[in-house]
């Protein structure tokens, strides 16, 4: 998991000042979550990683932006169905290589399907699973290679700053770099800790809601 | 695309969270540009599994509330000026600030505007302190202004002043743009359009040639 971390640098992040302290790691920082990232053959090119996924051992308050693109990909449109139902969740399914947007009902089976195969594996309910996508638009997901992949991803699942950093890496597409960052404050006296990752790199010009 | 997955362990109720993670997006990702394109798959999800033990937040207007949310704004706006910086092709992070506005959304929207000049961009590749685009392009955003206020700064050198072009050191400013490209840093716009207290910011990155290449060969 560590070496394929390694397959880009981590980008400079630059957090506004403010009380708080940046600290290692990412999506894993906070109490509770796992992450891990594998190459699962989705990519058209390289062996980079392509699949991340980011669980929570406890149901966790959930919410999401998305874009506000009338033509949603098929995994915003799941996700949105999703928080409508639920206000938990407990994990985040990622794939880097096709977007499955614009791909039509088929696209939306698609990640219904993949959705609940990762339930059955981690013995939670579909609507506990949110998917994310990105990569070529007008292409369904690379289905039986995810699928055939979910068992060693589960597997490779890991509370350690590596399990951040390679599923930072797997999201990615044209990022030259990995997007990782997490700090630790005070809330009411308290310490909590935020951690996040994100990609991106073109098709860059957000409004999501 | 952009994506995002951001978690923590703080105790928040789902309404308060998703209310706190839609201010923070638009606080963040919501003021990064790179192309100007809206990506069919943007999303970012936010779990909150509240075994660090801390107040349950179940107001906004709360003091845990206040602090959690200035942390998530931190750790999104982080993530989004990495986002920018990593624009295909880009050689420098662009960070607007504007100040003056009558309130924080007008002064975003200013901010994005600028950031989001195709020809402000193409400037700043070709290391140009070209202060009439970034006042043409605050002055399109669709927030009124008084144009006698408008000021600009690049970097620490005064553009723009009282809405007249200032004398100012061409080849210091240029400088100023060359080697944030050089060591692919970030180069610092400041736009005042009047005295309210609105302040927003957003981030983009230069135009190159290579941002053609890059989408010439990548199909869609």
């Amino acid at each position: 998991v560590s070496a394929s971390s390694n397959l880009i640098p981590a980008a400079p992040i630059h957090l506004p000042e403010g009380p708080w302290t940046q600290i290692p790691g990412g999506v894993t920082a906070a109490q509770g979550f796992k992450a891990a990232g594998i190459y699962g053959g989705l990519r058209a090119k390289g062996e980079k990683p392509d699949l991340a996924l980011v669980t929570c051992d406890v149901d966790a308050t959930s919410a999401g932006s998305f874009t506000t693109n009338v033509v949603a990909a098929a995994p915003v449109v799941y996700c949105k169905n999703t928080l409508s139902i639920s206000e938990t969740a407990r994990a985040v399914l990622i794939n880097a290589g096709q977007a499955n947007a614009a791909t039509g009902d088929a696209g939306y089976q698609d990640v219904i399907e993949c959705a609940s195969a990762l339930a059955k594996l981690l013995k939670m309910g579909p609507e506990e699973v949110l998917i994310e996508s990105t990569g070529v638009v007008g292409q369904r997901i690379k289905k039986g290679a995810l699928l055939e992949s979910l068992p060693n991803l589960v597997n490779s699942l890991s509370s350690s700053i590596q399990g951040a950093d390679s599923a930072a890496v797997a999201i990615t597409t044209t990022d030259l770099v990995s997007k990782s960052v997490a700090v630790e404050s005070q809330v009411g006296g308290k310490t909590i800790t935020i951690g996040g990752m994100a990609k991106g790199s073109g098709m860059i010009h957000p409004n999501m809601a | 695309t952009m994506l995002g997955v951001i978690t923590t362990d703080a105790v928040v109720t789902s309404d308060i969270w998703r209310k706190m993670v839609q201010i923070a997006v638009n606080r963040s990702f919501n003021q990064i540009t790179v192309d100007g394109d809206t990506s069919t798959n943007d999303t970012v999800i936010a779990l909150a599994s509240g075994l660090s033990g801390s107040p349950r937040i179940s107001s906004l207007q709360s003091e845990e509330a206040v602090q959690l949310q200035a942390c998530l704004d931190a750790v999104m706006q982080g993530l989004a000026k990495s986002i920018a910086w990593d624009g295909e092709g880009a050689t420098c992070l662009i960070e607007v600030t504007v100040t003056g506005g009558q309130n924080e959304a007008e002064a975003a929207k200013i901010a994005r505007s600028v950031a989001s000049s195709s020809l402000l961009k193409a400037a700043i590749y070709g290391r140009d302190p070209n202060w009439g685009r970034i006042a043409c392009a605050a002055g399109y955003a669709g927030v009124p202004f008084d144009l006698t206020k408008l000021r600009v700064v690049l970097g620490d050198i005064l553009l723009m002043d009282g809405g007249e072009p200032q004398l100012f050191d061409r080849a210091a400013a240029s400088d100023y743009l060359k080697k944030a490209g050089e060591m692919h840093g970030t180069v610092e716009i400041k736009v005042s359009v009047g005295d309210g207290l609105g302040i927003g910011q957003a981030w983009g990155c230069d135009l190159s040639y290579d941002y053609v290449k890059i989408n010439a060969e990548y199909t869609t």
